[in-house]
């Protein structure tokens, strides 16, 4: 079956969306089936791709329309489940269910994931039933964490959430720590690494350089690698996938 | 009665808290009383003034514990109600009611908010019944806004799901917009804080700018007036307490 990751943490604005979206596009510019899927109700995953979706994930777990009318083709390789504000009704109908609620997302993604080599999932800031959704159907989790005192205050926390997943769920483990914002020049943003690899060494990965070409291609729709190919942003999440992948030979 | 401004964005990572800590702090050093209330299961608020809350905003909606038992003074005139991961059950109670679960907060804090001057809330990123619940009890909105094109996207989605609250409470309105972040030297920064002058013009505030010593400071768990006060950090919050207070002459 296909590699499953969540990129997420309860801490906002660290870097999920624009992870979830250049991990995604990445590997699929390698040569792997990927589909992503945005389980946020700020969708920005689509919003960064440049496509306007009229349906997604929400659509898609309640039966609504055909797959084929949802699920949007966003480059080669590269297939969209898109979120948004009507996610807010799928979070009610996980929350109306007596019992099994957390598997929701689980047994309708099951019926499609077998056909792409990785699914990889956005999450919103924060912890709610969606999240714990997420936990109960991916096995690897990634956690941009960027380099700053409130979000290591934000990792420990989350990393208790999640703990109280993984007494239901064996199968799901953090498997990468992502620094994000590395800022070299910053002594503060050296020292937060120093500490992060002090605490999780065996999960760091190498660090995405603060790069203000990342915060510039949404505004074209462009992936880092359309927008700014030679960019440190561009150069740091190829260093990912190759990690991700397991292949330093990529690209 | 007070004044009650709400702190929020449903995008992630765009220094509400740490406005909502250094405003309701500042207002505090200018002379007035003020309450900051934590409505986020993150609970940084707390962190950020170097407090380890027993109970907090979950136990007094509740009426689990006598106010005095839960109120923290965090400094001279300024007082703070917790929020944390128990604020996951106060989300609960207000699902489960019928009908005026929006009012939830407004109820229990119209009881206690008459003795401040300023009542300050501090939200989590995202769009949930607690942040109804906080938009159907101020008047006034502050919204920080970091100067980044996403962020910009979340903004106009925040006010699309506000405006929806106004059509049944007449009394809140958007009052500040905050540029966040501000990076002088950056092209895209400026050209960002253009687009919002224009679009929001009688709204914007003075810009904070980006000092890295507003992300040291909950290190130490201290107020950016102590940690560091001479710093642009410090200076730009004063100058948005002037503004709030209306009051060129504080400080
Ligand atoms: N390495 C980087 N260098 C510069 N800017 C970045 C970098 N990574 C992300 N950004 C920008 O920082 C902001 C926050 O990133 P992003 O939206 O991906 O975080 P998030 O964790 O998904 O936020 P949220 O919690 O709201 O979902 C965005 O404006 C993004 O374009
Ligand atoms: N003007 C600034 N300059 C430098 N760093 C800042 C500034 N404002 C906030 N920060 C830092 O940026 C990060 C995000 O700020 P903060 O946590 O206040 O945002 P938030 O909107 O409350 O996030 P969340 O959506 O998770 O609640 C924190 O590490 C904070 O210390
Ligand atoms: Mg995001
Ligand atoms: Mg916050």
């Amino acid at each position: 079956g296909p590699r499953k990751i969540a990129v997420t943490l309860s801490k906002g604005g660290v870097g999920k969306t624009t992870t979830a979206v250049n991990l995604a596009s990445g590997l699929a510019l390698a040569g792997f089936n990927v589909l992503l899927v945005d389980t946020d109700t700020q969708g920005q995953s689509s919003f960064m791709l440049g496509v306007k979706p009229q349906a997604g994930l929400t659509e898609f777990v309640n039966d609504e329309l055909p797959l084929d009318e949802i699920m949007i083709k966003a480059r080669d390789r590269l297939w969209l489940l898109a979120g948004g504000k009507s996610l807010a009704g799928l979070k009610r109908v996980i929350d109306r269910k007596d019992f099994g609620g957390e598997m929701t997302l689980r047994e309708k993604l099951s019926t499609i994931d077998k056909q792409f080599d990785y699914v990889i999932l956005d999450t919103s800031p924060g912890w709610d039933p969606l999240i714990v959704n997420v936990l109960f159907y991916v096995d690897e989790v990634l956690t941009p964490v960027s380099l700053e005192v409130m979000t290591l205050q934000g990792l420990v926390e989350f990393l208790k959430s999640m703990s109280s997943i993984q007494k239901y769920n064996k199968d799901v483990a953090l498997k990468y720590i992502l620094p994000t914002f590395h800022d070299k020049r910053v002594k503060k943003s050296n020292a937060i690494l120093k500490k992060l690899e002090s605490l999780y060494g065996d999960h760091i990965c190498t660090p995405i350089r603060y790069n203000v070409r990342l915060s510039e291609a949404p505004a074209y729709g462009q992936t880092i690698y359309e927008f700014a190919p030679g960019s440190p942003g561009a150069q740091d999440y190829r260093e990912l996938i190759r990690k991700i992948a397991d292949n330093p030979k990529l690209f």
